[in-house]
């Protein structure tokens, strides 16, 4: 490994929890802090009676919002813009979703199952409008999962850098590059939680599967979206967001 | 490469 003295895995440790703090999107106190901030009933009712096609239009923004600052983090993770631009949008292309829903986990309040979105806490009801359901539910069981585990915003770093560094990305040019980037990222989450005394979350990650399970989800729901309303999606939806998904 | 042009460019542009 590239990484192989202490120092540079603790020079690793400080670039990459640095990197997500840069492009975090939302401090953790300020989300902390929102949680007593309610949608009132008045505002759950008015997110229902949205037609679909609007309140996909909004997911697919505030969605596009969190990749940007995702992309961002990746470009300061030391080691990514070292690698070749086409192993760049690969990584990114297949992981920036799956750190979004690794990153939601703090935006996510288990005492009352809401999520904080556009301004107020809310539950899954407030998306009833998008029709999915079954997706809706299946992510904030994910963030329930994961906030049971109360990573600190260091581990969350280095777990999201592992999330998106992964080597086993289907069409990566310079694999060993990647796999190398890795496995310095591997040492640096590890000796993190072994100085930290957490090794015990390592074994309680949730499994590749299911992230990729969440997002597959996504991309069948966009498609039958697309199909019915192609013009919304066409001309209203973020250009990013069609780059990565449609 | 054109099919990614709005990552090529968050990619290219400087950390901002």
């Amino acid at each position: 490994a590239p990484y192989a003295s202490l120092t540079e895995i603790e020079h690793l440790v400080q670039n990459v929890c640095k990197s997500y703090r840069e492009t975090c999107q939302l401090r953790l106190e300020e989300l902390l802090r929102q949680r007593a901030n309610l949608f009132s009933r008045e505002e759950v009712s008015s997110y229902q009676r949205k037609s679909e096609w609007e309140m996909w239009e909004r997911c697919a923004h505030r969605l596009t919002e969190a990749i940007q600052h995702v992309v961002e983090f990746a470009k300061r993770l030391s080691g990514f813009m070292e690698l070749c631009q086409n192993d760049q949008i690969i990584l990114l292309k297949a992981g920036a979703m799956e750190v979004v829903l690794v990153r939601m986990c703090r935006a996510y309040n288990a005492d009352n199952h809401t999520v904080f979105f556009e301004g107020k806490y809310g539950g899954v009801e407030l998306f009833r409008a998008l029709g999915c359901g079954e997706l809706i539910g299946s992510i904030f069981d994910f963030s329930h999962s994961l906030s049971a585990l109360r990573l600190s915003e260091d581990e969350i770093a280095l777990y999201t850098a592992l999330v998106l560094i992964n080597a086993n990305r289907p069409g990566l040019q310079e694999k060993r590059k990647v796999e190398q980037l890795q496995c310095s990222l591997e040492l640096a989450f590890h000796h993190h939680l072994c100085k930290t005394h957490r090794q015990g979350v390592l074994a309680q990650l949730p499994p590749k599967g299911r992230l990729r399970s969440l997002c597959s989800q996504h991309l069948e729901k966009l498609q039958v979206f697309q199909h019915l309303h192609p013009i919304v999606v066409q001309a209203a939806f973020p250009p990013l967001y069609k780059e990565l998904f449609s | 490469q054109e099919k990614h042009r709005i990552l090529h460019k968050l990619l290219q542009n400087g950390n901002s």
